[in-house]
């Protein structure tokens, strides 16, 4: 497994950080790839711990953005793949990746397409995570609607083209997509300069 | 009522990585 900030020129190059940015990304990784075992790798105890700060509990898209960002299926997160999944949710990353990576988060079963089901399993999951109650009626209308709008095919599943022209519709789908916080990276992490490898 | 399942699921799953950002 590769450890350390090896090379923050080319990660600048193939994300939307600058290289400042990459450096001060770094400063983020450590503190939470350390904050149960300090290996310089995060697993999915840290991103949870980090996401959440209290152990609390079973979260299905927790488990599946963690997957989203390991790709190298190792189950555990290197600072390269930290950052270039990170680099999706930047403010300045283009709108297509949001989509492309926001319709992998949906399509748990990684099959090309969000089915109904997989739709009804993360509704009843994430309410049932939350605390909140609906009946089944409620549910079944609510996703009745939602394939009404996204499944223009009338296919009973929403490709990656419907989920397109749906989340053009209803930009709120891609919210959580863009993090404010990466723009100011290099501020909340000052102390990058003191272990900054480049003079920028 | 405009609700769309997946506004349901991003906002009861908490899927918001601003967490990542904040200090303990």
């Amino acid at each position: 497994q590769p450890r350390g900030l090896e090379d923050p020129e080319l990660l600048a190059r193939e994300t939307v950080f600058s290289v400042s940015e990459i450096e001060a990304l770094y400063e983020l990784f450590k503190r939470i790839s350390s904050a149960v075992i300090d290996d310089g790798l995060i697993n999915k105890e840290e991103f949870q711990l980090a996401l959440f700060k209290i152990n609390k509990k079973e979260s299905l898209f927790v488990d599946r953005v963690f997957d989203l960002f390991d790709t190298k299926h190792s189950g555990i997160l290197g600072f390269e793949e930290f950052a270039r999944a990170l680099s999706v949710f930047h403010p300045n990353a283009l709108v297509d990746d949001k989509i492309e990576f926001s319709f992998q988060l949906y399509d748990l079963k990684q099959q090309g397409f969000i089915e109904r089901q997989e739709v009804k399993q993360m509704v009843v999951t994430t309410l049932a995570e939350s605390g909140m109650n609906l009946s089944d009626d409620v549910i079944e209308n609510i996703i009745n609607k939602t394939f009404e709008q996204a499944d223009t095919k009338h296919d009973g599943k929403i490709d990656k083209e419907e989920w397109k022209n749906l989340v053009l519709r209803h930009p709120s789908l891609l919210k959580n997509m863009t993090l404010q916080y990466l723009k100011d990276i290099t501020t909340t992490f000052p102390s990058f300069v003191f272990h900054s490898q480049v003079d920028d | 009522c405009n609700l769309n399942a997946f506004d349901i699921i991003s906002y009861s799953s908490g899927f918001d990585l601003s967490g990542l950002f904040e200090e303990e």
